[in-house]
């Protein structure tokens, strides 16, 4: 039996809304620690991995372990139904189910909504994503990253990153013309979520679609900070904590100059 | 103009 028990129903929903856009379908793998789900985009450029560990869930039972291949509109539809201060409960059976259970209850206990969705089977690539050293890791809003990529992809489709010791700049162009926005690394890190840093090995330029990352900043709602991971050549990662207890991280394939 | 990759160009299948 696996049972998993969600006080803040509003985190779900908000881990639906970070993946369902990027990976319509997706397999929710089950163990004693964690639920973790990785899936890809349909053209394999970019990778969303979510984790989130059983000490998120005030109850959290995994017998065996279990993978729900979850549609993700589907999910997505029962979760409207949820408030944010819902509690969400996920049942399903251990033994290959073909269906997953989800009751919430309000907070005042007086309504309960019990749904059953319909598993499907996915057989999608999973990759092995290496532990890997980065050159630059940029910490800033997460509010401030989903703004630059929204205003950035009015000027063209794709944003080049260039790291330094002091800043980072983010720039695009196209028909409109040609925008630079830079952050400098704050002095002093007095608010965390107002502030930017940026730990650079060595310096980095790369360039990545814009259309991904407006698909990343979905998740947004989740964390007050996104990280930013990047080596020259190698797929930016992008993550939002969940709290301590787990991660939404994307990967993002780079465009290479031929 | 730069040329996307796919991740499969950097990470091997699990």
């Amino acid at each position: 039996m696996f049972e998993a028990k969600l006080q803040q129903g509003g985190l779900l929903k908000k881990i639906l809304e970070s993946v369902k856009d990027l990976v319509v379908d997706g397999l929710w793998d089950c163990d004693g620690a964690a639920i973790t789900l990785q899936g890809m985009d349909s053209s394999h450029v970019a990778l969303v991995e979510m984790l989130l560990r059983a000490e998120a869930f005030e109850h959290y039972r995994c017998d065996r372990n279990v993978t729900l291949g979850m549609n993700h509109n589907h999910l997505s539809k029962i979760l409207k139904c949820a408030n944010n201060d819902d509690i969400v409960i996920l049942k399903a059976a251990d033994q290959n189910p073909d269906s997953c259970s989800l009751i919430l209850e309000s907070k005042n206990g007086e309504k309960t909504s019990d749904f059953v969705v319909s598993l499907v089977r996915i057989d999608t690539d999973q990759l092995g994503i290496p532990e890997t050293e980065y050159s630059a890791h940029v910490k800033m809003s997460s509010g401030e990253f989903q703004r630059i990529c929204r205003d950035l992809s009015q000027f063209g489709d794709a944003v080049q990153i260039t790291c330094s010791k002091q800043d980072v700049k983010f720039s695009s162009s196209g028909e409109t013309g040609k925008a630079n926005i830079t952050l400098t690394h704050s002095a002093t890190v007095d608010k965390e979520e107002e502030s930017v840093t940026v730990d650079l090995k060595e310096p980095v330029d790369l360039t990545f679609a814009l259309r991904f990352l407006n698909l990343f900043t979905k998740a947004t709602p989740i964390s007050d900070t996104v990280t930013l991971s990047l080596s020259q050549e190698a797929p930016l990662v992008v993550e939002y904590k969940i709290g301590d207890s787990g991660h939404i991280r994307y990967f993002l394939a780079p465009k290479i100059q031929e | 103009t730069p040329i996307q990759n796919d991740l499969q160009e950097f990470y091997s299948l699990a």
